[in-house]
């Protein structure tokens, strides 16, 4: 099972 | 669309105001204004995205920290990020679109330094080229 955290957020996309 | 509608000869105040007032006002306002603003900073359009990050600047500046957090967050600043990135729209956004979204980003680090993200983002591209000292 995946477990999922608490960040209401993405990752920072690398320009 | 007001707000940002390419034929505005000068700011369209009284929208910028009812824009601004949704934002603060209505229940998931941030929310809905945080996704209109990606949208409208990606137009095609040089006009249209030019005053979309000017209405963006008016809100940071009016709309509180609940607004601030939501722009400090990586999924509003990757948007930015892909405006000024070659391997995203950086080769079709326009030299004074992207400058303005750096000039932003500079001017949030040192305005809302608890959004740390700002910085981080900020940081990651100068480290990838994207910025120049």
């Amino acid at each position: 099972p995946v477990i999922r955290g608490f960040s209401d957020d993405e990752p920072l996309v690398i320009a | 669309e007001r707000v940002t509608n390419p034929q505005n000869q000068k700011p369209d105040v009284a929208a910028i105001e009812a824009f601004c007032v949704m934002l603060t006002k209505e229940a998931e306002g941030i929310q809905i204004g945080i996704k209109l603003l990606a949208t409208q900073i990606q137009s095609i359009n040089e006009s249209e995205a030019l005053q979309a990050l000017s209405l963006l600047d008016t809100c940071m500046k009016r709309c509180g920290p609940l607004f601030h957090a939501e722009v400090g967050k990586f999924r509003f600043l990757n948007e930015m990020i892909k405006l000024v990135s070659p391997k995203y729209l950086g080769n079709r956004t326009t030299a004074s679109v992207r400058q303005k979204v750096l000039q932003l980003l500079y001017a949030w680090i040192r305005d809302y330094p608890r959004e740390s993200k700002i910085k981080e983002a900020y940081e990651m591209l100068k480290k990838q080229g994207v910025i120049e000292e």
